[in-house]
């Protein structure tokens, strides 16, 4: 079973192209284990990242360091895993 | 669920009870409905697209399928609520609370959105299929062992061992292997090895081109609330940008009509990013000029699962704008 312990999602809004390249460098660089929600970056709209745990501070860091924006869209993805399972089982029952 | 009429749209539900359902909506309705079976995946599931007719052979057609990414459940769930609804044919069909709802909505005078969908099939077929990427969808659940609910990919193997499965969207022979779907098979993104190297892709492509009659093509998606149209693979106007770009709005009109929900409208590259491979390119460069991929209503905040409850809401809205789409194609031959 895979679990997601930890594991956040950010909401990530590139303001300048300078983030764009940036978060580009990011997308091709080190393998973080990052799942990318939505691809492709713009000023436009934002993009969600489920970031894995191990992987938390280095983003988050990153992503500070190159001023770029971002929040947290999930503070913990295996809790909302959870509470979609027990949902589910209690759909199953109805 | 024996009956359509006791089925819980508003839960989400695995493959065998979608297909289940199908089964049953197929029964009760032998004259309008049947299922064809388009070919199996990779891991041997079959393939099912629901075809609605009135009869007549090789009329005009439409194309809708939902899950091609298989965590986006919603895509799946609202196409089980939307083939329910083409069998509704008289007024007095339909379940009480939609009856009431169609008055109320009458009652907002918005013309476009009201032409009912039995004319469309006095035109034209519609294929259905609710679940594009079955492997995938069966992953994404829960079973005794397995939870991979936020899986988005094909199930096949690789060349990497540990990365399994291929983003079916990135497979089309489309511009395959340009810019926007990655070579790397543990992205998310991956393409696969070659064009259609991927037998769900395959079967729906070879599915489309023997029927050869297609007018239209849309893809249900789920995220972010987007209406689009091609190209994917640059940055280019489609030769029918204008004209799609309009239905695109005037279809988002109607979906927002309902709840309020807003969807953002334009080509796949300028609205989300740059996708080769993807399969709204695939059916226009074939000449499917009303080509459109949805992205149904969730913010992100359930990780691709909108709380059930909003599953009908979604649907129905989705609904509308497919059917002002529908409508158009119709009334546009070509």
């Amino acid at each position: 079973e895979e679990l997601f312990n930890g594991d956040q999602v950010l909401r990530i809004q590139a303001e300048t192209e300078d983030h764009i390249q940036v978060l580009k460098e990011l997308e091709k660089g080190v393998d973080w284990g990052l799942d990318y929600w939505t691809h492709g970056f713009s000023t436009e709209r934002p993009v969600d990242i489920r970031v894995p745990h191990d992987s938390l501070y280095a983003i988050k860091d990153f992503l500070m360091e190159n001023n770029i924006p971002f929040t947290v869209l999930i503070n913990n993805v295996q809790e909302l895993l959870d509470r979609e399972r027990a949902e589910m089982v209690s759909n199953a029952e109805i | 669920e024996r009956k359509t009429k006791s089925f819980n749209f508003a839960a989400y539900h695995d493959l065998e009870t979608i297909y289940s359902f199908m089964d049953t909506l197929v029964a009760s309705h032998p004259d309008l409905i049947s299922k064809v079976k388009i070919g199996s995946t990779y891991e041997n599931r079959p393939m099912f697209a629901l075809k609605f007719s009135t009869g007549g052979e090789k009329k005009p057609a439409i194309w809708i399928d939902a899950g091609i990414h298989a965590r986006e459940w919603v895509s799946h769930a609202s196409a089980v609520w939307i083939a329910d609804r083409w069998h509704c044919r008289k007024e007095d069909e339909l379940p009480i609370a939609l009856r009431f709802e169609r008055l109320t909505y009458i009652a907002t005078d918005f013309k476009e959105n009201r032409a009912p969908v039995p004319s469309v099939l006095s035109q034209m077929d519609i294929f259905l299929m609710i679940v594009a990427n079955p492997d995938g969808y069966v992953f994404s659940h829960i079973s005794p062992r397995e939870f991979h609910r936020l899986w988005r990919k094909s199930r096949s193997v690789t060349s990497n061992p540990n990365c399994p499965g291929v983003d079916l969207n990135r497979n089309w022979d489309a511009e395959f292997s340009g810019p926007g779907a990655s070579d790397d098979p543990c992205g998310e993104d991956y393409r696969g090895p070659s064009a259609q190297s991927e037998i769900e892709v395959k079967n729906i492509a070879d599915f489309i081109t023997s029927h050869g009659n297609f007018k239209s093509f849309m893809t249900l998606h789920a995220y972010s609330q987007l209406l689009m149209y091609p190209y994917a693979y640059n940055g280019s106007n489609a030769p029918d940008q204008p004209e799609l770009h309009d239905v695109a709005t005037q279809a988002s009109k109607a979906l927002n009509s309902w709840h309020g929900t807003i969807y953002k409208v334009g080509s796949i590259f300028h609205t989300i990013e740059q996708a080769s491979g993807a399969s709204v390119d695939w059916a226009y460069q074939r000449g499917i000029k009303y080509s459109f991929a949805f992205e149904l209503r969730d913010t992100g905040e359930y990780g691709f699962l909108l709380p059930s409850d909003q599953i009908v809401s979604t649907a129905r809205e989705t609904w509308f704008a497919l059917r002002y789409i529908m409508q158009y194609v119709s009334d546009h031959p070509y």
